[in-house]
């Protein structure tokens, strides 16, 4: 009966890690404003910048959640289980948006610009 | 002072060994350092003669710019204001296609003023406009002569003015295509309490110089104006040309580099794929815009599926 109740709590906490994942690849709110970068001179707007972060581990199945490729299931194999100095994937992002700017230019015009992939939306694992 | 062409420093990397950088390691000043080090800014390892070249991009980026005019900035920032979110992003809309929008104000300008009292008040200015900050990858789409008016000069009475425009060519024979109007003449009209900005297209007349990659524009602006009152003889003298500020220059454009945003992908894809939408949990979406779609979707979506 110990024997039984130690396994069972073992493989209950050894499930648990799946249920309740720790550090998990994620996006991570990350906000700033131009004036702690001294570009609040010629940068009219916007005032802040949020252009955010993925940071995380990458489970081994990242097919479902993540949309990642085969490959990078089988990069995650080969490092566990053949080569650890093949790099194992990254948390990193997947998909951005744009950002709209409004700058003094140097000959003292006004410039509006229209930027792509400037804020981090969803994050993958490659 | 330098006893020979060779030990001359430039000053930027004067001010940088003399004021060494947190980021920089600590140098002992250039006059301590031994003539062989100080012929040696080129003797410098690789690394640090980087990082000086990006202290001096850097300390040119602090030099203040020519600040804009208050009015143009107003202009500029109300039109931020409709075309981004509070976040930054640009609202995706099918009316424009822009993703540039480039204000200039005239560098150089000689009023003329001349007083009729029964033709009415004539208001000439000459108008030069360096384009040297659009590139060649940006496109122009739309042009407009901005005219902005002195909020403490008014009247209760329409105003209607007759406007004559000429593009100046300072080389006649290198005119891409003669045939294109270099001058036109238009009425306006209109009521300073109720506007606060005019804009005049004039992407026929600019389109051939952008195209030709001219880094100048030269135009004359001729202002006759009259109130429509015919027993008002002008009694606020010299009141509109006082309120007529100068006009800015403002172009449209679509930047087609990479780093900018094409809207028209968005445009197009939304297009194949109605349903589709910005992401509704994504924290960056604007929830009053959200909210509004989200009614406007659902139903449209009910209607797909009847």
């Amino acid at each position: 009966d110990d024997v039984k109740e130690s396994l069972a709590y073992n493989m209950s906490e050894y499930f648990k890690q799946f249920l309740f994942p720790q550090n998990e690849c994620e996006l991570h709110n990350f906000r700033l404003s131009f004036s702690q970068l001294k570009w609040d001179k010629w940068i009219i707007a916007p005032h802040r910048y949020s252009p955010q972060y993925c940071k995380g581990d990458c489970p081994r199945v990242v097919g479902h959640r993540y949309g990642s490729p085969v490959h990078t299931m089988v990069q995650n194999i080969i490092y566990e289980k053949l080569d650890s100095s093949v790099p194992k994937p990254s948390c990193i992002p997947a998909e951005y948006s744009p950002l709209s700017v409004l700058t003094i230019e140097p000959d003292g015009s006004i410039a509006y610009k229209e930027y792509e992939d400037m804020i981090a939306t969803k994050c993958t694992c490659r | 002072s330098p006893s020979s062409k060779d030990d001359v420093v430039p000053d930027e990397t004067l001010e940088l060994l003399l004021v060494p950088d947190n980021k920089l390691p600590e140098l002992p000043p250039l006059l301590l350092l031994p003539p062989g080090m100080r012929h040696g800014y080129t003797l410098l390892p690789p690394l640090l003669k980087v990082l000086s070249d990006q202290r001096h991009q850097h300390w040119e980026s602090e030099v203040p710019r020519l600040q804009p005019d208050s009015r143009a900035l107003r202009y500029m920032k109300r039109l931020y204001k409709m075309s981004a979110t509070k976040e930054g992003i640009p609202k995706v809309k099918r009316s424009h296609l822009y993703n540039t929008v480039r204000l200039f104000t005239p560098h150089a300008e000689c009023k003329y003023h001349h007083r009729n009292e029964m033709k009415g008040d004539l208001h000439s200015v000459d108008l030069l406009f360096n384009l040297d900050r659009v590139t060649a990858l940006e496109h122009l789409l739309k042009s407009v002569l901005l005219y902005s008016f002195d909020r403490s000069v008014s009247s209760s009475f329409p105003i209607t003015c007759m406007c004559h425009l000429v593009v100046k060519e300072n080389d006649p024979s290198s005119q891409v295509c003669p045939s294109v109007p270099q001058s036109i003449t238009f009425n306006l009209r209109f009521e300073l309490t109720r506007r606060k900005w005019v804009e005049i297209d004039v992407t026929s007349f600019l389109q051939p110089l952008i195209t030709t990659n001219k880094r100048n524009v030269h135009m004359a602006v001729n202002f006759t104006c009259l109130k429509d009152d015919q027993h008002q003889n002008f009694k606020q003298e010299g009141s509109f040309n006082t309120a007529l500020v100068l006009p800015s220059l403002i172009l449209y454009l679509n930047d087609t580099s990479k780093q900018a945003y094409h809207r028209w992908n968005v445009l197009r894809f939304q297009k194949r794929n109605p349903v589709w939408s910005r992401p509704r949990n994504s924290p960056l979406a604007d929830p009053a815009e959200d909210a509004g779609r989200d009614d406007t979707e659902g139903k449209r979506a009910s209607r797909h599926r009847r």
